[in-house]
Order: structure tokens, then sequence, then C-alpha cells
């Protein structure tokens, strides 16, 4: 465990929070992409399978139980709970574009063909593109609220700190692993047009509105 | 397909 993993954990535990929270206090999912909590739900369930073949530390499982409760849990206020709130018009992202590619390509690169591997695969391919159906959302309702920016800003920074962790580990442990490696760098990517609206916009106190 | 790594990483 090194620095810049950690606090891309909690940067990554801060957004699920945040974005539970929102939905829960304000009692409406408005703005909010349910497909791609959807897709996260996903993310978290192919790749900690492992919960129940391997123990690796307290902090490992208590981490993995949490994302997983957090993100069912997130699921469950915007599609049950708070379905009335749910903005299914401007979710419209056809994720079988997302699912059915990855699907395929986890197959073909992997690093080892066993189930739990092709779906620990699949999970970080998914989770390289799974915030795209709610940037998508973003886009076509032109503005997101306050809230929302900070619980993107926080998702796009934790996987931006693994891929410092990543060269640490590469350098201190010669550890590296190029199918997570190369997805971070994808997912990251992914941001960029929006931590540059986040930095220019919101944190100078204006709402995050794209030319619609 | 090369050895597994090891997933500590969340």
């Amino acid at each position: 465990m090194n620095i810049f993993r950690l606090t891309g954990d909690l940067s990554h535990l801060a957004a699920i929070i945040i974005l539970l929270l929102k939905i829960w206090k304000s009692r409406s999912c408005a703005g909010i992409s349910g497909k791609s909590q959807i897709l996260f739900a996903m993310v978290f369930t192919t790749r900690y399978l492992d919960l129940l073949t391997a123990y690796i530390s307290l902090y490992n499982t208590s981490m993995k139980i949490i994302y997983i409760g957090c993100s069912y849990a997130t699921v469950y206020l915007i599609y049950a709970k708070f379905k009335a709130t749910y903005d299914g018009n401007h979710d419209t992202f056809r994720v079988e574009f997302l699912v059915v590619p990855v699907g395929g390509l986890s197959f073909l690169v992997n690093h080892d063909f066993s189930p739990l591997e092709i779906l620990w695969t699949f999970s970080i391919y998914l989770e390289a593109v799974a915030i795209l159906p709610q940037l998508f959302m973003i886009s076509k309702t032109g503005e997101a609220e306050t809230i929302t920016t900070h619980y993107l800003f926080f998702l796009g920074l934790y996987r931006a700190l693994y891929l410092i962790n990543w060269v640490w580990r590469f350098y201190f442990e010669g550890f590296f692993d190029m199918i997570a490696i190369v997805a971070g760098v994808v997912q990251t990517i992914l941001y960029c047009d929006f931590f540059y609206l986040y930095v220019t916009k919101v944190l100078k106190g204006k709402k995050l509105s794209l030319p619609a | 397909e090369d050895e597994v790594q090891a997933k500590d990483e969340l």
C-alpha cells in the first residue's frame, strides 16, 4: 500500500458516499444516470467475487463490501425508492454498445483464461467506460448540479491517483498490470474534458453548464 | 497467458 493508492481509494469512497448522500438527502436522483450506476454495480460485482475465495486484509475486504453495498443501494434509490425523480428521458446512452464490446474484449485480452480472471478483466474494461452514460446525460441536459460535479471529480481523481500508484509500484516493486494501466489511462482521459470544466467553472463558484 | 498478478488492489 502507498499513499497514492490510499488517497485513491479514499477519493473513490468519497465519491460513492457523496452520491449516495446527495440522492438520500435531496430525495431525488435528478441529473444522475441510473445506467452508469448499474454499470458500476456490475463492475464491483464482477471484480469482487474474490471476496468468496481470497482474504487479503481487513481493509481490502471491508472496502469491497462497502463499495458493493453502496453501489447497490444507489441503484435501488434511483430505480425504486426515488424512481419518480429519475430522468429517463435524458439517460438514454445505449449501454449495450459498452457491455458487448467490453465483454468480447475481456475474452480476447486477459492474463489468464479462467472464469475469475475473465470477470476481473471484464470489470476493469467496463469501469473504464462506465461513466460515459453519466457524461452523455450531462451533455444532453447541458448542466449538472454542483454536488454531482464533486462526485464526478472524486470519481475521476481516484483512477488518476491509481495511475501514479502504478508508477510507484513499478519503480519500487517492479509490479505492473498492463490491462489495469491501459484501462486506467483510458478511464482518466475520459474525465479530462470534465476536469477542465470543473477547475475553470465549479471551483470559481460558477454552475457547470455546457454549451447545449 | 502470463502469470496472474496478485489482486491486492481494489
